[in-house]
């Protein structure tokens, strides 16, 4: 059965779509197939795989907004990695919390647009933008599964008791099979007491110790070059730090499964 | 006259929230009065300089809402530096944008709500949450100036064409007054080539280079560890990188007044 994983946290730059490029990646090398959506309309998990966002083209915006044309074949893109595509997003994608405002099944859009696609991935793995919006609720809809990464630092910490609020009213009125899989620490130097300090929270705070994964990303140059080079870590450069805690991940989560 | 300034970037992560916290309270130790207003409501800028968020705390959500009962002065908190006050933002104001969707007016809420404060601080800095949604429009219907913090990475770079979109269509429809002062490379570390490669682009694009401010925010542990104290790094060590960087800041922004 396919896997649908989150990737969220509302606070920003925390690694969510590193995460959701660079796991889904790692997954492919572990022999699966991935689906990368990419719900954010910054489309970064898009462009960071090398797919370029040029203005007319078909995107996860057509397939839950009213105004949509394209069909899920078009917004559909290969990359050059076999088994690991992308639904793309697309800036217009920002305009849907007004659009469907007063829409029917407004929080169910992606949930239907991306059933025909259940069974024919091992995982499929859903970027979000830092936000609760509708955007994210959308994703929380139809994910049976959320990874939320930590940077560990204090802002991202505390964005936690909103993230794990918002999960809790999702569960109760939406989804109800919605569970959080792992929190996985990320931006760790270990050097930095800061990162100390956040990390000793996470491992003894009663709401988030029982999830906390054994992974932890550590903060790595390479993963910021090889988004520049708009490639994976695990296709960039095998050896470095990114793509062992990357690789890591992958296993560990492959294992929770 | 007061200088009504946003600073804002879509790009989560970027140093939005430091630059509010830390240009502010240089500029009070350069002499002036600053009030800061937070608009995102992960409100990190309320709690980054001291003050607890509580449920039924007054706060921003409070003057801009239809369901607000609080006034200004509620909603308006002194820090522990004199010179330095703050209007608290709460998670409520998330529910803004579909609360207000037929709402008249509702772009310009908050520029009427801070409107008596004008004139009794030298400056007021905006914070804004990572998104180019309805909070960030009233921001920027009510600033006069931008300060654009770029991260240097690719990412953050690419966010730039959405960002300065969005203001072409602010100072077409709403504020023709709002002006773009400055942009500032933070996140800077020069033994990493993707940031000199970043730098290099924002001092050589058409686009930019005209707006680049000559400091440039490094990346920087103390500023990091500033935010867990709860302190602008010039009032927590004043002879770290951070302080230096924000203290030049806080000059060159006085000089482009
Ligand atoms: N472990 C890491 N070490 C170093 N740099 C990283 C790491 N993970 C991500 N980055 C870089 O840090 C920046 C922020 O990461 P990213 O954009 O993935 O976060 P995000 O949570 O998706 O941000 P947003 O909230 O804007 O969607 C990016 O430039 C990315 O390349
Ligand atoms: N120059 C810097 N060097 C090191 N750490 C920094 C620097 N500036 C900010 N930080 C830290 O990096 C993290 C991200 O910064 P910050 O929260 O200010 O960004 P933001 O753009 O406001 O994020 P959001 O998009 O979520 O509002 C915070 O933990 C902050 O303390
Ligand atoms: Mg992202
Ligand atoms: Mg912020």
């Amino acid at each position: 059965p396919t896997r649908i994983v989150a990737v969220a946290n509302e606070k920003g730059g925390v690694g969510k779509t590193a995460m959701v490029i660079n796991l889904g990646a790692a997954l492919v090398k572990e022999g699966k197939t991935v689906l990368i959506v990419d719900m954010d309309p910054q489309h970064n998990a898009t462009s960071g795989l090398g797919i370029e966002v040029a203005d007319e083209m078909a995107s996860v915006y057509d397939l839950i907004s009213d105004e949509g044309e394209a069909s899920i074949a078009d917004a559909l893109f290969s990359t050059k990695w076999p088994g690991l595509d992308v639904i793309a997003s697309h800036p217009d994608l920002a305009g849907t919390e007004v659009e469907l405002v007063d829409a029917e099944g407004r929080e169910d859009r992606l949930k239907n647009a991306i059933q025909p696609l259940v069974g024919k991935y091992d995982v499929i793995i859903l970027d979000t933008p830092p936000s609760l919006s509708l955007l994210t609720i959308n994703v929380f809809s139809c994910a049976d599964e959320v990874l939320v990464p930590c940077q560990t630092q204090p802002y991202s910490f505390n964005a936690l008791t909103g993230l794990f609020d918002t999960i809790g009213e999702v569960q109760a009125e939406i989804n109800p099979a919605l569970d959080i899989t792992g929190l996985i620490p990320t931006f760790f130097d270990r050097r930095l007491r800061v990162c100390r300090d956040i990390l000793e929270r996470l491992k003894t705070d009663e709401r988030y110790k029982g999830l906390l994964f054994n992974t932890i990303i550590r903060s790595n140059i390479t993963i910021a070059a090889s988004a520049e080079a708009g490639k994976p870590v695990v296709f960039y450069r095998t050896s470095s730090f990114g793509a062992k805690d990357y690789t890591g991940l992958a296993r560990e989560f492959l294992m929770a499964g």
